[in-house]
């Protein structure tokens, strides 16, 4: 399965 | 990265620099409430558990653990410096943040994008960022004489959030198919909350006289 992309905000 | 998130972190981190300049200088806490910096302390362990998993940029981790630092050091200083505790006034910060920090958990669990630990984690923390500004608006209420910079400390506060739908807004147009749906309404209610607080704020400044938020 895909790995979700991480959050990139603060 | 945009400008508006770039100006959205830096007033952020003005605004703790703000509140640890008032307790480290003046070694006073007087008009701050504990129990909301204890939420964001909450919030910001919550929300950057991946601090040590997904490497965003220097930028990024950099300011995750300024944050968590200043976050904890704040609490750390209203609670145990045997200076500044004096000055905190617990007779008024009687907010029960538990009652904040439960609906949040149950919302993060019912609504999130992925139901994984740290995504229901990262949810959480928005929810409770949204709210948690509440125990410091009914302190302000309370307490009659606002000072210079707890005012600016909240005004900071408030407008970073505000700063950030900015950039929600900017990265919605501009990145094709960038919808996140919880930080939008979290954002959008953490804001408003702030409403009656930039109302009188902006008078005060206007008018040039002391911040006073009606009883």
């Amino acid at each position: 399965d895909v790995k979700p992309e991480p959050h990139d905000e603060l | 990265m945009n400008i508006f998130r770039l100006t959205a972190d830096m007033t952020h981190l003005m605004s703790v620099i703000v509140l640890l300049l008032k307790i480290h200088t003046i070694k006073s806490c007087a008009g701050i409430s504990l129990k909301t910096q204890e939420l964001y302390a909450i919030v910001f362990t919550c929300r950057y558990l991946d601090i040590f998993t997904d490497f965003i940029s220097f930028y990024n981790t950099i300011m995750k653990v300024i944050f968590l630092w200043t976050s904890f050091s704040i609490v750390w200083y209203m609670r145990y410096h045997k200076i500044v505790r004096r000055s905190y006034d617990k007779d008024q910060d009687t907010f029960r943040h538990v009652f904040l920090m439960l609906p949040c958990l149950v919302l993060a669990l019912l609504i999130n994008e992925r139901f994984t630990f740290k995504e229901v984690m990262w949810t959480f923390s928005f929810y409770l960022e949204a709210v948690a500004i509440l125990p410091q608006l009914v302190l302000l209420q309370r307490t009659r004489n606002i000072d210079n910079l707890t005012g600016q400390y909240i005004f900071l506060l408030g407008a970073y959030r505000a700063l950030y739908i900015l950039n929600w807004i900017y990265r919605y147009v501009t990145e094709p198919n960038y919808v996140h749906w919880i930080p939008w309404m979290s954002g959008l209610v953490q804001t408003l909350l702030y409403g009656d607080f930039f109302y009188y704020y902006f008078l005060s400044w206007k008018n040039n006289v002391k911040l006073q938020l009606p009883a």
